[in-house]
């Protein structure tokens, strides 16, 4: 919240679109608004009444560099909009850099994504520090139910809960590194980094960031989903295969390769299988490794066909490994195994576990 | 030595950035130096972005400020 906790002292707030922006048709913005103020209506006993003409409690409008409130924006980029806590005057009043180029998808500026972040501080909620929560300060681009647990509890704590509350599912927070339970969806390296996925996050871990960096997949490539299930690098082919369901995705850097998604059905797995748990490419053969349920397959990246005599048991062929896995990666002759909390470094060649130790020993915990 | 144009612009960059959004003050403040706030600026928003705090305008510090994101200050009062 802001200092002093402002707030609107009525839950029957006004709105006014005093213009529009070029970049969209009028209809497109109007839509925009009123869901981003029905985001926060859901969760509140808010309700938000449009007026066409007059001083409504919050004043819409988009303007470029200085635009009247003497708090000018910047050209494109940078500052998108801004906008003012509840109180009289200006109070409540939201401000969208024309600059900007503003859309309804991924291709710029989503309006919608904006227009509720800055409503939140019009209703009186400040900055989070929770990157995956509506009002954290910098843009992120996501699809879905944009509210996090954190926002929900902060305009909550400010006008209580909607009397008739719909059955929202707000997003969980962001995962916690040094969690002792924490455990992985997919790991694999990229160009000497490592990616680690969770939920609709991944950590980057860069040999020269002393910190690993968390950041929303969305955010980063807008068309993968927000769940991963696996990945691997292929260093030869330079790639970067990251599987969702019965789908997968190529990465060459950190840009998406043109061509997909394919079905995981294309490398030669049956239909039956409609996930893949882990995968893991072994440098020395060739071979990659998909994990599915209790069971794994090799594929051979150079005739790019699945090898025979396979599906065979986890359990049989890596001793000491549990008969499931979240996620894996390959170093320097071993394979890192992850399940659940633990990450088991396995050597590939003696056919034994070397160390158990918890899954975020691989984030400095 | 004088600083590279790349520093200045950096510098620059940081300053009007934690003015902004972190209430840095202007000028010499006191018996505290510019560069003392700064640096204390500096590590406030690297907590608040759960970022490294070291007070100094490393990399990761600098791609954040960079950002596209809300004008609206992340701490303090809103006038």
């Amino acid at each position: 919240h802001f200092p002093r906790h402002l707030k609107w002292e009525n839950n029957n707030v006004t709105f006014r679109i005093v213009n529009y922006t070029p970049d969209l048709k009028k209809a497109d913005v109007d839509k925009a608004i009123r869901r981003a103020l029905n985001v926060w209506a859901d969760v509140t006993p808010l309700t938000f009444k449009k007026l066409y003409e007059g001083n409504a409690d919050i004043m819409i409008s988009f303007g470029s560099k200085e635009h009247g409130d003497y708090n000018p924006f910047d050209g494109p980029g940078g500052l998108l909009a801004h906008a003012y806590p509840p109180g009289q005057g200006i109070g409540g009043d939201t401000h969208f850099d024309e600059d900007e180029q503003w859309t309804k998808d991924s291709s710029a500026y989503n309006l919608f994504i904006v227009a509720a972040h800055e409503l939140g501080h019009a209703l009186g909620m400040s900055h989070s520090t929770d990157p995956g929560a509506l009002m954290y300060p910098i843009y992120t681009y996501t699809t879905g139910y944009p509210l996090a647990e954190d926002d929900i509890e902060g305009i909550q704590a400010l006008y209580g809960p909607n009397p008739n509350p719909k059955k929202v599912k707000p997003r969980p927070d962001a995962p916690k590194k040094c969690d002792p339970e924490l455990t992985f969806d997919a790991v694999t390296e990229l160009r000497g980094e490592t990616i680690i996925f969770k939920d609709r996050y991944y950590w980057r871990i860069h040999p020269q960031m002393v910190e690993p960096e968390l950041t929303l997949i969305k955010s980063t490539w807008p068309s993968i989903p927000n769940k991963v299930d696996a990945a691997y690098e292929n260093p030869e082919k330079d790639l970067v295969i990251i599987f969702s369901g019965i789908r997968m995705w190529a990465l060459n850097g950190y840009n998406l390769v043109d061509g997909y998604p394919k079905y995981i059905h294309k490398l030669g797995l049956p239909k039956s299988v409609r996930k893949i748990d882990a995968a893991v490419h072994i440098k020395d053969t060739g071979k990659t490794l998909l994990f599915t349920d209790e069971d794994y397959w090799s594929y051979d990246e150079t005739t790019e066909t699945m090898d025979s005599g396979y599906p065979r048991s986890i359990e049989d062929d890596f001793p000491g490994i549990e008969d499931e896995v979240d996620a894996a990666a390959y170093h320097y002759g071993y394979l890192y195994f992850f399940h659940e909390h633990l990450q088991y470094e396995y050597s590939y060649n003696s056919k034994k576990v070397f160390r158990i130790q918890r899954a975020n020993s691989i984030l400095n915990c | 030595k004088p600083l590279s144009s790349e520093d200045i612009d950096k510098q620059l960059l940081a300053e009007k950035y934690l003015r902004r959004f972190y209430g840095l003050p202007s000028g010499l403040q006191g018996s505290r130096t510019s560069s003392n706030f700064l640096q204390a600026k500096i590590k406030e928003m690297q907590k608040f972005f759960k970022l490294e705090v070291t007070g100094n305008l490393d990399d990761n510090t600098l791609a954040v400020m960079k950002e596209p994101r809300c004008g609206v200050p992340d701490i303090g009062e809103y006038n």
